[in-house]
């Protein structure tokens, strides 16, 4: 009988490793990985909303590859906790990606916190994307929470744009990048296509003045996102908005010989 | 053949002269050799336990990695439990024959899966990568 998984045998002695070996294990490792040393995050926590977004992602591809040949792959994975979701345009995604990275807002306050501003800014670090990687899709999601008071019936437009340039009047040059229509008793996470602008990022980093949200009623007022529940940096962790970018390798990575 | 090697071994005039002289030979060493099956081309556990290079700080799952090995002796019998190719079955052939300049078929590979890590860079940035053949799912005599 021919099986794939042959009788496993353990012959594997387990003991200790003295330090000179375990770090050369862990050189040997991070090689494979195509990491230059080992990453030291500094700031961060597992239950905020990005890197719950990216271990959905995680265990969808596992469970895909449990399921027997002949599945379909293209199934929706819908998260049973909290308010995070993997669409099924995000498997889609997943599945033509070989990469998938998050980014955090580096802007920690909103400005309509600390002043009339209705704008709001968001600043994502694209330096650290490894060589070889092109962007396929990015999306900037912000999460809305569900407000009874003050606009329950209202309708609304969010918009999401690129600063193309800072002006000295505080003014900013922008571009239009995706606009959704949204209902005050509406909750859940807006996702916003920033593909486009993503990629001119990636190659000129230089040009990364970050995206900016303006909200604004139907009859074109400008009206606070905070009051109609768009959640910011001062928000709860699970709702914290971020970016998120798959990715397609362009190039075989070729180890060089130790 | 094995190009480089002819008329360099002084053992080769014991050997067999012809195939079924070497079948004869295959079979004798067949005997002796399949005794022991723990001597075959086999899967063996090896498990990479990212908890215990106190790697949790960074990487978010897996907790290890079940990579696996083979390891074993690519001898007679090269049955299909050793998922033996139809080269390896001839190599092991004229290796009786020859078995100081052709070497056992190899133990290695036969399929191989990917993985996927999830970590955290230097900028607290999540990152999700597909790592293609890291895991061993079955052996055999190449």
């Amino acid at each position: 009988n021919i099986t794939l998984d042959n009788e496993v045998h353990s012959s594997f002695i387990q003991r200790r490793l003295r330090s000179q070996e375990r770090r050369e294990m862990q050189r040997e490792i991070l090689s494979i990985l195509g990491l230059p040393h080992r990453p030291r995050p500094h700031i961060y926590t597992k239950q905020n909303a990005a890197p719950m977004f990216m271990l959905d992602l995680y265990n969808a591809i596992s469970t895909d590859r449990q399921q027997p040949a002949g599945f379909s792959y293209y199934k929706p994975v819908f998260t049973t906790q909290g308010p995070r979701m993997v669409t099924q345009q995000d498997s889609i995604f997943l599945n033509d990606a070989d990469m998938v990275m998050s980014f955090v807002n580096l802007v920690e306050l909103d400005q309509d916190v600390l002043s009339s501003r209705h704008n709001r800014e968001f600043r994502f670090d694209l330096s650290r994307i490894p060589e070889g990687e092109a962007v396929s899709t990015a999306e900037f999601r912000i999460y809305k929470d569900y407000i009874r008071e003050h606009y329950e019936n209202e309708t609304f437009h969010v918009s999401v744009y690129q600063v193309l340039q800072e002006l000295p009047d505080s003014e900013e040059d922008l571009l239009l990048l995706d606009t959704r229509v949204v209902w005050a008793i509406e909750e859940g996470w807006l996702v916003f296509d920033i593909t486009g602008t993503s990629n001119q990022w990636v190659v000129n980093l230089d040009q990364n003045l970050g995206l900016l949200l303006a909200l604004e009623s139907m009859d074109g007022q400008s009206v606070n996102p905070r009051l109609v529940g768009l959640v910011g940096g001062s928000g709860p962790q699970d709702k914290q908005p971020f970016m998120v970018a798959f990715f397609k390798a362009t190039e075989v990575r070729l180890r060089s010989i130790r | 053949s094995a190009h480089g090697h002819k008329g360099r071994n002084p053992n080769r005039s014991k050997n067999p002269k012809n195939a079924q002289d070497a079948l004869k030979v295959a079979e004798a060493a067949a005997e002796n050799l399949s005794t022991d099956p723990k001597q075959g081309c086999k899967k063996h556990e090896l498990y990479v336990s990212f908890r215990d290079l106190g790697w949790q700080d960074w990487i978010i799952a897996p907790e290890g990695y079940a990579a696996y090995y083979c390891q074993g002796e690519c001898a007679f019998p090269l049955n299909s439990y050793m998922n033996a190719t139809n080269h390896a079955i001839v190599q092991t052939l004229v290796h009786f024959i020859n078995p100081e300049t052709v070497p056992k078929p190899c133990c290695a590979p036969t399929q191989l899966h990917g993985i996927s890590v999830l970590y955290f860079d230097d900028s607290s940035n999540v990152i999700l990568k597909k790592y293609r053949n890291m895991v061993v799912r079955a052996c055999g005599c190449h």
